[in-house]
């Protein structure tokens, strides 16, 4: 294994931008969250509340597993729940001056990070993509 | 951006085992595929032949891309196409004995790598949770 020493550069240049970013409420059916996921062709999406705030993901895994019945899938379920009922709470933030180091460390085991500003506002998503795009190019052979 | 340099390993001791990843065949219906794809949890596997080859990636978004109809998402349907019809037959390969930065490159892209040996069969997965761990190993601030 060879050490490699990184300058930390901050995670700003990563972020997609809120605005650009797949997202429901809380409160909207398991239905609607179903189809904003299928639409958008995004696995998991960040649940976001009408102040700004992420307070959950959702994802087509979350969704299917809950009308999962004994016999068959059971769609008709679908409109009897709400994101918020099946949504995961515990989820990656990062703040977005925090090292990349901090970043790359969160991401191994998970998909995208919730990035906030410092008053725990949701200003956007860091993903893997973005990680692996920035390190692939400063690795050189 | 510093430029960072990493000898370059090989990815064997990255890969995810064949026997331990999840997978199906090209003939299974696409409901079989579908609770596969909700029991096991992952957003998408490889599809693999009787003889051990991987023809193709299935996942949850193009099995229920498949059945949203413009009303509802038309869950009978299900039974009436197989993994085949709606599989993604371009995916990223990547030989056994090939370098790590190479893994790096097509990792950019793709949630996993099919792992194949010389003659082309399947050996396992190399996901990006493999490559950031190892990244993350490496690289000292
Ligand atoms: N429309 C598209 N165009 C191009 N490439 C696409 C794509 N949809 C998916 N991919 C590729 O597949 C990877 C996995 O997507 P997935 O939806 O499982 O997982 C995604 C999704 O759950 C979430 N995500 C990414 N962008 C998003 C957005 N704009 N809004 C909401 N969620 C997003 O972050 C996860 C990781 O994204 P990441 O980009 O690292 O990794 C993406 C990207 O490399
Ligand atoms: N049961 C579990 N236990 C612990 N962590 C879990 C998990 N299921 C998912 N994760 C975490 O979520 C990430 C995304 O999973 P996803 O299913 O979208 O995307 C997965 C899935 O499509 C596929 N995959 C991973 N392991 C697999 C396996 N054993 N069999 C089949 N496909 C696999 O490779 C993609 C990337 O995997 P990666 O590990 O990099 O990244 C995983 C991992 O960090």
């Amino acid at each position: 294994m060879q050490s490699l020493t990184l300058q930390d550069e901050d995670i700003a240049r990563l972020i997609i931008d809120a605005d650009d970013v797949a997202c429901v409420h809380p409160q909207h059916s398991a239905e609607h969250a179903l189809l904003v996921l299928i639409k958008s062709g995004y696995s998991a999406i960040p649940v976001v509340t009408t102040d700004g705030r992420v307070v959950g993901i959702i994802s087509k895994t979350l969704i299917l597993d809950r009308i999962l019945g004994l016999e068959r899938i059971e769609f008709e379920a679908l409109s009897t729940f709400t994101v918020q009922d099946v949504m995961r709470t515990e989820f990656h933030r990062i703040g977005r001056s925090e090292p990349f180091l901090r970043a790359l460390q969160l991401s191994i085991d998970a998909p995208f990070l919730c990035v906030e500003d410092e008053s725990g506002k949701f200003v956007g998503l860091l993903t893997r993509h973005g990680i692996l795009a920035y390190l692939n190019g400063v690795i050189r052979k």
